[in-house]
């Protein structure tokens, strides 16, 4: 079970442009 | 072309789409003691972003927009909710209470946080040693 702060770092880190 | 670093002072859009950006003006607001911020201001796009894509749970959702009501709204002393109108707290925490989840729910709390952003910080970080050292 993912703990609150891994769920919110993925959904952060969802968020972030890739790299080009 | 025009280097990044030139884009990136175009507007807060061109920064944030660019990672070498995001780092640098993340170091730069990490200093400021106001990193919350633009943690929050992506955490709100990456919320709508998952109930967008198909397959994602419900309780995945939920259990998300807790996470982001308690880390960023809930304490009234916060860099975040300060920045946060009383009237657009008091919507989101009625969201969560009511288990109301909607892809829309932070809109309203991550405009009112770009604004500050582009007021504020934005042009702090133009002007300030850490992008004109890199530039």
């Amino acid at each position: 079970i993912d703990s609150e702060d891994d769920l919110l770092q993925e959904c952060i880190s969802s968020a972030m442009p890739k790299k080009k | 072309p025009t280097p990044p670093y030139l884009k990136w002072a175009e507007s807060l859009h061109s920064l944030l789409d660019d990672q070498d950006g995001i780092h640098l003006f993340r170091t730069f607001l990490k200093q400021e003691e106001c990193a919350d911020v633009l943690d929050f201001w992506f955490a709100c796009t990456g919320f709508r972003k998952l109930e967008a894509n198909e397959g994602q749970g419900e309780e995945k959702k939920l259990k998300l927009a807790k996470a982001i009501y308690k880390k960023y709204i809930l304490d009234n002393n916060g860099i975040v909710s300060r920045q946060i109108k009383p009237a657009t707290k008091s919507f989101i925490k009625d969201c969560v209470m009511r288990l109301h989840i909607d892809p829309a729910m932070f809109d309203q709390a991550q405009t009112e946080i770009q604004t500050m952003m582009e007021e504020n910080t934005y042009p702090l970080f133009l002007k300030s040693d850490i992008y004109l050292e890199y530039t």
